[in-house]
Parts: C-alpha cells; sequence; structure tokens
C-alpha cells in the first residue's frame, strides 16, 4: 500500500494548482524514493514533470511502485475543500481504484476524508538527457510572473535572449514592441531576491508567452525561479519546492519555418 | 514565419 502524509498540505493544493491547466490526465508514479509525474500538454508544446522526494513527507510508505492515473482538475476540486493549514494524508491499495485523502485541521478537530476515482491513462515518457545550458538565470519568482504577465499585454511571443548585457526579454505586436533586460544583481538583502546569471555562450530563443505565463502559477510554491535557456532546445524552468522536490516546466520553442 | 514546435522533436519518446 500507500501511504504519505503531508503536514503542510497546502503544498500540495498550490502544486496541483500550478499544472492542472497545462495537464489534465496524468500518471503518477509513486516508489518508496517519493512521487513523480512527468505530462505533456495536449498539444505536446511543453512538459511539465514534479518530485516529492519520500523524506519530504513527515510520514511516507510505499510497500511496492504504483501508477496512480489521476484526472488533476478532479483532484483540485478535492483539495479545495481542505484549510490551508490542513494536513493532508494520501493513501492507495496496491490493486486499488481510489486515491483517499484525508484533511485534518491543525488542531485535529476536524476530519475530511474523500476518495477519488483513480483511470487508466496512456501516456507518452520523454527521455529527458541531462544538459549543457547555454545561459542559465535563477531570478525571484515574482520578477519572472511580472515579466511574462507584463509583456503578454504587448505580444503572443517572446524572444528570449542572454548576451553578456544579462538576459532580454522582447515582444512584439500589433500595438507596438517591448524589451526587458534583467541584469546580474549582489546588492538585494535576501539572497533569494537578486538575479544570478551564468552565461556560457549567447543565446536567442522565441517562445509563445501562453505557455510561460501558465507556468508562473507554480510561484507560491517557491521564492526563485530557474529559466535555462540551450540553443534550439526547449526551455527549462524550474521552481524549487522547499524541503520537499520541485516543479519543472519545459516549453518547445518556436522555430523559422 | 515562426512556427510551433513540439516536445518529440527535441526529447526521445521512451
Amino acid at each position: 500500500m500507500f501511504e504519505a502524509r503531508l503536514i503542510q498540505g497546502s503544498l500540495l493544493k498550490k502544486l496541483v494548482d500550478a499544472i492542472k491547466e497545462l495537464c489534465t490526465e496524468v500518471n503518477w508514479d509513486i516508489s518508496n524514493s517519493g512521487i513523480n509525474m512527468q505530462s505533456m500538454d495536449g498539444s505536446h508544446v511543453c512538459l511539465v514533470a514534479f518530485n516529492l522526494r519520500a523524506d519530504g513527507f513527515d510520514h511516507f510508505r510505499c510497500d511496492r511502485p504504483l501508477t496512480l492515473g489521476i484526472n488533476l482538475g478532479n483532484l483540485a476540486k478535492i483539495l479545495k475543500c481542505s484549510g490551508s493549514n490542513d494536513i493532508i494524508t494520501m493513501k492507495a491499495d496496491d490493486n486499488g481504484d481510489t486515491l483517499t485523502l484525508m484533511f485534518e485541521s491543525e488542531k485535529q478537530d476536524r476530519i475530511t476524508d474523500v476518495d477519488l476515482k483513480l483511470m487508466s491513462i496512456e501516456s507518452e515518457h520523454l527521455g529527458i538527457p541531462d544538459q549543457d545550458y547555454s545561459a542559465e538565470t535563477s531570478m525571484p519568482s515574482s520578477e519572472y510572473q511580472r515579466i511574462v504577465r507584463d509583456l503578454s499585454s504587448i505580444g503572443d511571443t517572446v524572444n528570449i535572449s542572454a548576451t553578456k548585457e544579462g538576459i532580454k526579454f522582447s515582444a512584439m505586436g500589433d500595438i507596438g514592441t517591448a524589451n526587458i533586460t534583467l541584469r546580474q544583481t549582489s546588492s538585494a538583502d535576501k539572497e533569494e531576491e537578486n538575479v544570478k546569471i551564468e552565461m556560457k555562450e549567447p543565446v536567442l530563443l522565441t517562445f509563445a508567452l501562453r505557455y510561460l505565463n501558465n507556468f508562473a502559477k507554480a510561484t507560491p510554491l517557491s521564492s526563485t525561479v530557474q529559466v535555462f535557456l540551450t540553443k534550439d532546445l526547449p526551455v527549462q524552468v524550474n521552481y524549487n519546492i522547499q524541503d520537499l522536490g520541485y516543479v519543472k516546466y519545459y516549453l518547445a520553442p518556436k522555430i523559422e519555418e | 514565419k515562426s512556427g510551433q514546435s513540439r516536445m518529440e522533436s527535441f526529447f526521445q519518446v521512451l
């Protein structure tokens, strides 16, 4: 059987909210090392992956590897029944067709349990090799959220370029053009408020802003985000979930036809 | 004119 207890249950709610619009039906792979998911969106333009480590849970038990087919929209509806300070426990039997979720209030004076019906889902798994990035940028997640939101009011696509000047985001639309350049900083009070840029080679890639905006739904999970740009490859946008794991998004670039 | 590429163009389906 599988059983996992998370004191900070709101993280699970935030994670599901961060991915449910891109992927609706997904497989969660459970093993004694934790919970993993990898899924492409319906149009196969982007890929979402998360990892929740077993040691990030307050209690984690998995007797043998399980695949749970989950409708994320339905899971999100169920998680709406949990309070923001609730402790969440998930349980599934080895051959069961439901995932049981239990929400306990902080004082443990209110307990909700809900069974979510599981599904059988056919999904493709992509092998993503370790890559040598052209440029790696770490920035406050609120900064990333603001850039992609602001540029969405100018156009549908963004050119992202890394040069010795910094990282430049440029959007072009019917009403005009906009450029936002981020330079490396070191003066912020907290380390995570700084922008860090590590560039190995200049790179320029074009992406659909709609997806980059969707990735910003993970902002509540982490104060920082890492953006990896690689020549002629999908951009990778990483949010580390403190003491628990990560959610990563990959977006295929727009290419000249 | 630029077109949208798909994930399978970059990573192998296992």
